[in-house]
């Protein structure tokens, strides 16, 4: 609107002053709204940044497709061309999670995860895979040659010293690479207890003689550092329902 | 759905952006950069309310079928809606420095109508 007689700065910053209010309470309100949705009480308090290296490699593992830049959702249609999609009737969620290890852990083997089960609610886990990096040493003459190793992902409950094994699998390398390890069941009872640490341990058979190491966390390697990815949904939201 | 211009008093979308950096919330949400805050605002007349397109809800159902039989709900007053929403998805961190990518359903105002 076009400033008036009335509005001249004689009159005081009333109304402009107002205004400034109310665009910061609705500002506020926007923001709760969206810590609402996030169930989340409070915004993160970000102390220290994850290492740009972990971040990106895990990021490239993410299964639901990308982020648009104005956020909204782009699922591929039957075409594999990409639609906005206005009826994701759903709250689907998938949480990456970077191991830790305890300094003190006696064993080299032991990594921990720290997986939010967001705001309490109730977290159906469709799916969850630890993702290990397995560097392979060829010595001379040994370049392409197929190792076979027997990895061993051990559960160990917090407090206790007693562990068991959640995954068995055996491992085929030829080269460096990624590998996933399934333990869905594991996260789901670990959300349902209401619990957020699990504890683990790898173990590999044979890796030694072939010259195989998987990497655990390490400073110095952040790009490799293991993790955890798990998709999941609201539990009382089973169905998954699309209109295109 | 009108879209709001500053000229026109009825129900119409008024888009609202935030930047998560002029916020100080680019630290912890990855992507995406901002959020389309938008809202409805406006009035409702009468021969709004109801349009065919502009609203389709239960209440604008039964208000059109008490029409039809010639009673006017006269005293029912109209309201500014959105009529259309979308799903946002989100990556950010969470308070354990996990990233979380969620779609978020019905957090983008995509048009607003009468009902």
């Amino acid at each position: 609107q076009a400033p008036t007689q009335d509005t001249c700065t004689s009159c005081g910053l009333g109304q402009p002053e107002e205004s400034v209010r109310m665009d910061v309470e609705f500002l506020e309100a926007v923001k709760r709204h969206i810590l609402n949705r996030l169930h989340m009480r409070d915004r993160p308090n970000i102390t220290h940044p994850i290492p740009k290296a972990a971040m990106v490699t895990a990021l490239r593992k993410l299964h639901a497709g990308k982020v648009r830049e104005d956020g909204r959702v782009e699922i591929p249609n039957l075409d594999g061309q990409a639609t906005s999609d206005h009826e994701v009737l759903e709250q689907t969620s998938e949480i990456i999670s970077f191991a830790e290890s305890d300094e003190l852990a006696s064993s080299k083997t032991s990594l921990y995860f720290l997986v939010s089960n967001e705001g309490n609610q109730n977290l159906f886990v469709s799916q969850a895979n630890l993702w290990l990096y397995f560097k392979v040493f060829p010595s001379n003459g040994e370049k392409g040659v197929r190792r076979k190793v027997t990895v061993k992902v051990y559960l160990q409950e917090a407090g206790a010293s007693s562990t068991w094994s959640a995954v068995e699998k055996r491992v085929e390398l030829k080269r460096s690479g990624w590998h996933t390890f399934p333990l869905t069941q594991a996260i789901q009872a670990l959300l349902e207890k209401g619990e957020r640490r699990q504890n683990l341990e790898v173990r590999c058979e044979g890796c030694q003689d072939v010259v195989v190491t998987p990497v655990l966390v390490n400073p110095d390697d952040e790009a490799h550092r293991p993790f955890l990815v798990v998709q999941a949904r609201a539990a009382n939201s089973k169905h998954r329902i699309r209109k295109r | 759905g009108l879209e709001c211009d500053g000229r026109t008093s009825l129900c119409c979308r008024q888009q609202f952006y935030i930047d998560f950096g002029l916020i100080g919330w680019n630290d912890w949400i990855i992507a995406p950069k901002g959020y389309y805050g938008n809202y409805c605002e406006g009035s409702c007349p009468a021969y709004m309310a109801g349009v065919p397109g502009s609203a389709s809800s239960f209440h604008t159902a039964v208000v059109n079928q008490y029409r039809m039989r010639g009673l006017s709900p006269g005293s029912m007053n109209s309201c500014c809606i959105p009529t259309k929403l979308s799903t946002m998805s989100m990556l950010y961190f969470d308070d354990e420095y996990n990233i979380v990518k969620r779609d978020v359903p019905n957090m983008i105002v995509e048009e607003c109508g009468c009902a």
